[in-house]
């Protein structure tokens, strides 16, 4: 299933003031990985999730558009998202990264390196409450 | 100045699991 295409947040601008779950303020720019997991340990609904990036194609739809295949979880499970071709995505151990990083540092002035086949991005859950 | 939560910048990927 290919899910509904995000548009481009303001929130992804460089520059842009991020509280963690601890409340600390980070700008978006700054963010490293152990701040999102670190959050989500805080987080009483939410957990981290690995999402391998599978595949990376243009989109049907729109040439402004890219359709990415992940590998979701320990269950591998198969998530398309269709995104802006600037979108950017935290990749572990990496920082942003997007599948034009060019085009993402010209519109957000948001340090970013190519989205690439094997990344593992952070993506999110709900925690599993039993 | 907005502030964000650290959640919106995380795309929320959400498998169905039957399990």
């Amino acid at each position: 299933s290919t899910m509904v295409p995000p548009s481009l947040p303001p929130y992804f601008i460089k520059g842009s003031i991020i509280q963690l779950a601890d409340g600390e303020l980070k700008r978006v720019e700054d963010l490293k990985t152990e701040d999102f997991i670190q959050s989500a340990e805080i987080s009483s609904e939410l957990k981290i999730d690995s999402s391998t990036v599978e595949r990376i194609e243009g989109s049907h739809t729109s040439p402004n558009f890219a359709v990415v295949q992940f590998s979701v979880g320990e269950h591998r499970t198969q998530v398309s998202v269709e995104v802006l071709v600037e979108y950017p995505f935290f990749v572990f151990g990496q920082g942003w990264s997007s599948c034009c990083p060019d085009r993402t540092t010209q519109l957000l002035e948001l340090p970013c390196t190519k989205l690439s086949v094997g990344d593992v991005c952070i993506s999110l859950t709900l925690k599993n409450l039993r | 100045v907005p502030v964000f939560p650290w959640h919106s910048l995380v795309p929320f990927l959400a498998p169905t699991q039957s399990d």
